[in-house]
């Protein structure tokens, strides 16, 4: 069966947030490591990999491996049903037709638990193989949302310009264009505010300006993004959580 | 508009 406590709702709240409008019915395959989803959208051209490990849950048990189906839609509505500072559990037996949802306030003087029926899901599970990406830029999560939400009227591709000088992001749309270029920069008392390029090789890919706005959707969950480039290969955009991560892969446009 | 290929063309079934 399995058991997770997460000290604090709002974490799995904004997990699932953040991937509903890309993924609709999934599985959460439970193991002793912790909880994780795979998922490609419903059009295919995206991925969505979240990993929650054991060591993020105050209290964990898994001892057997579980695939909870579960449609997001739904469990969005149970999840609200819970204050974001609220104690939340998760549980479900082996053969089990329903998670248990519960919420306990910091008080400790109100509980309330909510059952999710759970689907049989026969779900495509991707390999994704070890990539040597030949740039890696991390910055301000804030920031990469606010490019992709200026570019978003502009055009529905942002091509992404690595160099070791910097990261240079384009649109170009009917009614004009734009850009933006970031430097690398560093700050000791604000890391989070910094901008890191690890370049092997100048790289460029062009992408689609309406799933990297909507992989914005996690931006609350970490103050810095990851943006991962190779050649010809899907982007990753990696959002870091306290223990795991939610990566979203998308495949580039390519160049007839 | 450019072509846009589809994830799985670049991860395997595993």
């Amino acid at each position: 069966m399995l058991e997770g406590k997460l000290e604090q709702a709002s974490l799995f709240k904004k997990v699932v947030e953040a991937v509903r409008e890309l993924v609709q019915d999934c599985n959460f395959d439970c193991t002793e490591n912790g909880l994780a989803l795979q998922a490609m959208d419903t059009s295919h051209v995206s991925l969505v990999s979240l990993l929650l490990t054991a060591d993020g849950f105050s209290e964990y048990r898994c001892d057997r491996n579980l695939a909870l189906g579960i449609n997001l839609v739904s469990l969005t509505k149970i999840l609200r049903c819970g204050n974001n500072e609220d104690i939340l559990t998760l549980e479900a037996g082996d053969s089990a037709d329903s998670l248990v949802v519960r919420f306990e306030n910091t008080q400790q003087d109100r509980m309330s638990e909510y059952a999710l029926k759970l689907m049989d899901i026969d779900q495509e599970h991707l390999g994704i193989p070890e990539t040597e990406y030949a740039a890696s830029i991390t910055m301000p999560s804030t920031e990469f949302q606010r490019i992709c939400r200026d570019m978003q009227s502009i055009s529905e591709s942002i091509t992404i310009d690595c160099t070791k000088g910097g990261v240079k992001f384009t649109c170009e749309g009917d009614i004009g264009s734009g850009s933006v270029t970031l430097k690398p920069n560093s700050s000791a008392d604000k890391p989070e505010l910094c901008t890191k390029i690890d370049l092997s090789e100048p790289v460029s890919l062009t992408l689609s300006t309406k799933y990297l706005l909507n992989f914005c959707k996690a931006t609350g969950l970490s103050q810095q993004v990851t943006l991962k480039l190779a050649d010809e290969n899907p982007i990753l955009v990696e959002y870091p959580l306290s223990a795991g991560h939610l990566r979203f892969y998308l495949a580039p446009k390519l160049d007839e | 508009p450019l072509d846009q290929d589809a994830i799985s063309t670049f991860f395997r079934s595993s």
